[in-house]
């Protein structure tokens, strides 16, 4: 293995990054899983962490381009180079850069995502049989609005999964549309638009307006990649149009013909001799996976390597089954070290504490006539260990705001952070003495608005409290969560009498009052908050903003489901020194 | 599939370049975008010295056999798709 002249290293372990745009090519969720994976294949050998983030300036900022696109290191089309990235620093060191005019697949050829139908987001499979034809791209046969659709498994007629294929008509990525559908035609610069363009552009991306009028209301989004569209040539992201006449003769598939390199190849208009439009036809492609693991490499300080086998040697090959090869492991080990190797053990729960006196009254005076009626249970509780800091603790069983104040539950114990006391955090109190009846242990907690119970949820148990009265344990199948849910993770509230419960990918509506969730649930949780981690540990609503929690980080997400800030659950929420 | 089996003429499509670059070409601009020759090198030595250790280098840095001529493996790996990070330098 080599390094960078001079050894060239990031000064902290948890790296940030952040996905400028996405390619056309693949579903955005394959792409954010695929970056994913290839940080993992570095942070499985060593003590570093990422972290993706949504807004502001990463460690590791990624983007897809094409030829000159910023940097001074033009790309040059289709194969040749496929990325790169800056060895460890500020600025535009340490970012990767992905050539937007390769094919991005995982490296096996075409990967089409389905939306919609009865798939659950699978891929196509292709080919597959409907109404006894044997099809290998998606199609709209069977349908009469025109939307491309494909089976997920080898025979829609025999076993009728389907999912809808990408097309600007179903949705568009990017721009400032919320993933809203072009709209055909469209006007842009007082011309009338019946495909997507690339128009306006001087990076080659095809867009569309979703509105009828993009001069009057500026709206637009970037138009998804059909599984048909080409690849270079000069009209990337364009479907092949079939059939097509080139010189003369009419062609039904991609052809090699009128080429000495043998490559497929397809005309993007129906007649090439006239219009001359035309794009490589897809192809396996390269793993975006696999090069983005490689130029990863480049962004934690790694040079090129001389081991063929090895990730960082710089020609691109496809391996299914991916392992790091000892080579690379031990050039990211010289620069960061081994790491601590599995998760610690966590500590066996402190032994009970004496009980501590509790006041006898409540200590505020309240007047709303909610709270006269389900009084609050305590006033402040003593602490039962003042010396257990939070600020040591890596994660919380549960976050939740309770009268106004973030309470943080770990392991039998419990602190309060409030924004409008100068002392900071307090605690550690004691869940069994507030609380009693609750395991050490809580997944969940939140405030009903309306009646200030509080709901806890540990394992597929629930518990509801008034004051220091419980009724519970209930099972969450009561409230109509059925056994795909594990552990509930969180919960928002929406206004007064509805909760939104979490668990897993998905989340349930809670009417409170009937307690009970709504039909129609669960969803998915990207569905409505994109761009929050799905597999966030502690989801809670503070001052308003929903809050979702993985490893350090919190990410804040607006009534309007737009996240608009990334921070430190210690430093910021908690706010230790 | 095509309906004729006659052989097309091979032609040049818009956007690609009018004609693919000599191996010499090839190995030149290969050489001096992945480090292996500096420009100044190149244009102080005599092509044919300076081409023969740059091919040597890059032979060695790639594990290919090191015959400091412009083979058919060493040809094929110019060709290969691959990262845009220089080999040599910085």
């Amino acid at each position: 293995f080599l390094t960078f002249q001079g050894d060239l290293k990031w000064d902290h372990m948890d790296l940030t990054y952040r996905v400028m745009n996405y390619s056309p090519d693949l579903d955005r969720a394959v792409i954010d899983d695929a970056f994913q994976r290839a940080f993992k294949v570095w942070s499985d050998v060593t003590p570093l962490t990422f972290t993706q983030i949504y807004s502001g300036e990463a460690d590791i900022m990624i983007m897809f381009g094409s030829q000159e696109h910023g940097d001074g290191y033009p790309f040059d089309g289709k194969d040749g180079l496929l990325a790169h990235a800056f060895p460890p620093g500020s600025g535009i060191q340490g970012d990767a850069h992905f050539d937007d005019d390769e094919f991005w697949t995982l490296g096996t050829g075409l990967e089409v995502k389905t939306r919609y139908g009865n798939a659950n987001g699978a891929s196509c499979h292709f080919p597959f049989v409907f109404e006894g034809r044997s099809y290998s791209r998606c199609i709209t046969e069977g349908r009469t609005d025109g939307m491309l659709w494909c089976a997920t498994t080898a025979s829609y007629d025999a076993d009728k999964t389907y999912g809808f294929c990408p097309s600007e008509l179903l949705y568009t990525t990017g721009g400032n549309s919320d993933g809203s559908p072009c709209v055909f035609p469209f006007i842009f610069d007082g011309t009338s638009y019946d495909t997507c363009t690339t128009d306006g552009r001087s990076d080659g991306y095809r867009w569309c307006a979703t509105t009828a009028n993009f001069d009057q209301d500026k709206k637009y989004g970037f138009c998804p990649n059909r599984d048909t569209a080409v690849i270079g040539g000069n009209s990337q992201g364009d479907p092949c149009v079939f059939p097509f006449t080139f010189l003369g003769q009419s062609y039904s598939a991609c052809t090699n013909q009128g080429r000495q390199d043998g490559k497929l190849w397809c005309a993007t208009t129906s007649n090439y001799d006239t219009d001359k439009k035309w794009g490589f036809c897809p192809d396996r492609g390269y793993s975006i996976f696999l090069v983005a693991a490689h130029e990863f490499g480049h962004s934690l300080g790694l040079d090129h390597s001389s081991v063929r086998e090895a990730l960082m040697y710089p020609m691109y090959s496809y391996v299914q089954d991916f392992q790091l090869h000892e080579d690379d492991v031990q050039g990211i080990q010289y620069l960061y070290g081994r790491g601590s190797g599995p998760e610690p053990t966590p500590p066996a729960p402190l032994p009970t504490e004496e009980p501590q006196p509790m006041p006898t009254e409540a200590g505020s005076a309240s007047t709303t006539e909610e709270e006269e009626e389900t009084p609050e249970p305590t006033a402040e509780p003593s602490p039962v260990d003042p010396s257990r800091d939070a600020c040591i603790e890596r994660n919380f069983d549960a976050i939740t705001e309770i009268n106004g104040e973030l309470h943080f539950f770990k392991n039998g114990k419990y602190w309060i952070h409030s924004s409008f006391w100068k002392s900071g955090i307090r605690g550690a109190f004691s869940i069994a003495d507030t609380w009693p009846g609750l395991p050490a242990v809580i997944d969940a907690a939140f405030q009903d608005v309306l009646t200030k119970r509080i709901f806890f949820f540990a394992g597929r148990q629930f518990w509801v409290f008034s004051g220091k009265n419980a009724v519970g344990p209930r099972g969450i199948e009561k409230l109509g969560i059925g056994k795909e849910a594990g552990r509930i993770t969180g919960a928002l509230q929406r206004g007064r009498g509805k909760v939104l419960l979490f668990s897993g990918e998905h989340y349930w509506r809670l009417d409170v009052k009937v307690q009970t969730v709504d039909k129609g649930y669960p969803r998915a949780t990207d569905d409505v908050f994109t761009g929050v981690p799905l597999d966030a540990r502690n989801v809670f609503l503070y001052q308003d903003k929903y809050h979702f929690c993985r490893d350090s980080f919190y990410w804040r997400m607006t009534p309007r489901y737009q996240v608009d800030r990334v921070g430190y659950i210690k430093y910021d929420l908690l706010q230790c020194p | 599939a095509p309906l004729h089996s006659k052989p097309q003429a091979v032609i040049t499509f818009p956007g690609e370049l009018l004609s693919a670059p000599s191996d010499v070409e090839l190995a030149e601009s290969y050489l001096l975008r992945f480090g292996y020759i500096q420009e100044a090198e190149a244009r102080r030595s005599s092509k044919h010295v300076s081409l023969a250790k740059a091919l040597r280098r890059m032979q060695k840095q790639l594990g290919l056999e090191e015959t400091g001529e412009l083979d058919a493996s060493t040809l094929e790996a110019m060709r290969a798709p691959r990262c845009g990070v220089p080999d040599v330098g910085g």
